[in-house]
């Protein structure tokens, strides 16, 4: 899977 | 954090506001979408669990927990405060439409195939959406009031300051979330036709905005 698992944008 | 995504949460905030000041102040929700602010909630419920599990900053926290606090005042003064003036007659979207597509597209595209991030996926494809029972409804009923429209501008500058966020992102730290910036822009598409209806009508001093 990509990367960007934890979220930082509301 | 920069500039871009700072100004897009904050107008995000203030089109939350105008709407519930709106409803709040003139004891009625007729024009406005429950459907729309329905999904709306179910777009901060699935995105916003992560409150239990990471800690991103303070600014994080304190604005997730006012935008589900926001949302879920909004749907209740419109399903059960003043339910007598919600126009169910016109609020008439089938959002099962939108529903089906966006769990079976979040099954099928996301980052990790965990609950979080199928739910997170789930929200980020549905808040491109969500807004649809609303402008369905304004072509239905062939106008719009004046502060409805305001709401609708900020949501819509809400959406465009964010892509200049990414682009922002992208040069300056090299990052790039795929699904939020590809669903983005066509959250961002969906204001398109509304901004040029608001701008030619609404700004030039005709109060309500009804469509052609």
């Amino acid at each position: 899977e990509r990367e960007q698992a934890n979220h930082d944008e509301l | 954090m920069n500039i871009f995504r700072l100004a897009g949460d904050v107008s995000h905030l203030v089109a939350i506001i105008i709407l519930l000041l709106k409803i709040w102040r003139s004891k009625s929700c007729a024009g406005i979408s429950g459907k729309s602010q329905v999904l709306f909630a179910l777009v901060f419920s699935t995105r916003y669990l992560d409150l239990f599990t990471v800690f991103v900053s303070v600014y994080n926290v304190v604005m997730k927990v006012v935008f589900l606090a926001l949302s879920y005042a909004t749907v209740y003064l419109i399903y059960m405060r003043f339910r007598n003036s919600y126009d169910s007659e016109n609020d008439t979207f089938r959002v099962e439409f939108l529903l089906v597509p966006v769990i079976g597209l979040s099954f099928l595209e996301n980052y990790a195939f965990t609950p979080l991030e199928i739910l997170w996926t789930f929200s980020i494809f549905l808040e491109a959406v969500a807004i649809m029972p609303q402008l369905f409804m304004i072509t239905k009923t062939g106008e719009a009031e004046s502060i409805t429209t305001h709401y609708l501008f900020f949501l819509g500058l809400y959406r465009a300051l964010y892509i200049a966020n990414w682009v922002w992102r992208y040069h300056m730290e090299g990052f790039f979330d795929q699904i939020a910036v590809v669903s983005g822009v066509v959250q961002t598409i969906f204001y398109c036709d509304f901004f040029y209806l608001y701008v030619t009508r609404v700004l030039r001093g005709k109060g309500k905005m009804s469509l052609p």
